[in-house]
């Protein structure tokens, strides 16, 4: 049997044309890195996803943790979700808003909570009660998802505009 | 959002993926990604999936875990249990794609939309990013 990896930043509207932020291949490298180096000494592909991830959840260029697009109120309310595929054990969190890795919150509530998704405030609290690094709304939130909020809610009909994510 | 699919050395499978839901969210709206099987899903007798896209139809679907159902229970190789799936949420009127990693062979992914930012790397394959539909 031989490891692998696979990694997404999201589905979306990127074209030639209209390819999206700069830095994006740049985070996709570096995620993949991060997986591979847990991957290529024999280390687990629970351990290899959660690598992965916590990198893009750090990268503005997508749509995760930091640089996350932002709720109807101007709140990153973040989700996330991991499973292991030989117990099919899961972690999963909701509407989470102070947690730099989501990722890593719905590890520790797989792995220390006989739960499988938390959800807002509760899942903040669970956050803390378990030592996950904090992060600020003011750390989460980047200038251009304000001002992509401030376009929609310009909106008549205020709908959010799905295409509009890029990752 | 984003997500990782991986499949280590003993073969054992992982999925995880993570997310802001979408610009504008009102009333507390969840979509697919912190829901397992609609968005995240890993079955060592099957497959891990990670999705992104319009959730609603994700869920509507179980996405995740109707990719892995179709392999486990009706024996359907991973592609074509993969593109049946998001052919099914197309005719609903969702867009979007997933990133599936099989038992065995190389990782792939399949996506509706123009663009998906996605990558891949395995023991026997260098790194790839891409972004566009057409690499």
């Amino acid at each position: 049997m031989t490891w692998a990896l696979a990694i997404h930043g999201g589905a979306g509207s990127m074209t030639r044309a209209n390819p999206g932020p700069a830095g994006a291949r740049d985070a996709l490298a570096q995620a993949l890195a991060a997986g591979e180096a847990v991957l290529v000494e024999g280390g687990a592909a629970l351990d290899a996803v959660e690598a992965a991830v916590r990198v893009l959840e750090d990268a503005p260029e997508f749509n995760a943790g930091r640089g996350a697009a932002l709720s109807y109120d101007g709140v990153a309310e973040l989700d996330a979700a991991i499973m292991h595929g030989a117990t099919r054990k899961a972690g999963a969190v909701a509407g989470v808003t102070a947690t730099r890795h989501p990722v890593s919150l719905a590890r520790a509530v797989m792995e220390q909570s006989p739960h499988v998704l938390l959800g807002g405030a509760g899942a903040d609290a669970f956050a803390v009660a378990h030592g996950l690094e904090p992060a600020t709304q003011d750390w989460l939130i980047l200038p251009e998802r304000r001002a992509q909020l401030e376009i929609m809610r310009a909106k008549p009909d205020g709908a959010f505009d799905v295409e509009m994510k890029f990752g | 959002t984003v997500g990782a699919v991986a499949r280590d050395a003993a073969g054992g499978l992982a999925a995880a993926t993570s997310t802001g839901g979408v610009t504008g969210k009102r009333w507390g709206r969840i979509g697919d990604s912190p829901l397992i099987g609609a968005g995240t899903y890993a079955d060592d007798r099957a497959c891990a999936v990670s999705a992104t896209g319009s959730g609603e139809f994700f869920i509507r679907t179980s996405c995740a875990h109707e990719i892995a159902a179709r392999i486990r229970l009706a024996g359907e190789d991973a592609a074509t249990a993969t593109e049946t799936v998001l052919a099914e949420i197309t005719a609903m009127g969702g867009t979007g794609g997933v990133i599936v990693m099989p038992l065995d062979g190389a990782p792939f992914w399949r996506f509706s939309t123009k663009g998906m930012y996605r990558g891949r790397v395995t023991a026997d394959q260098a790194a790839e990013v891409g972004v566009f539909d057409d690499e």
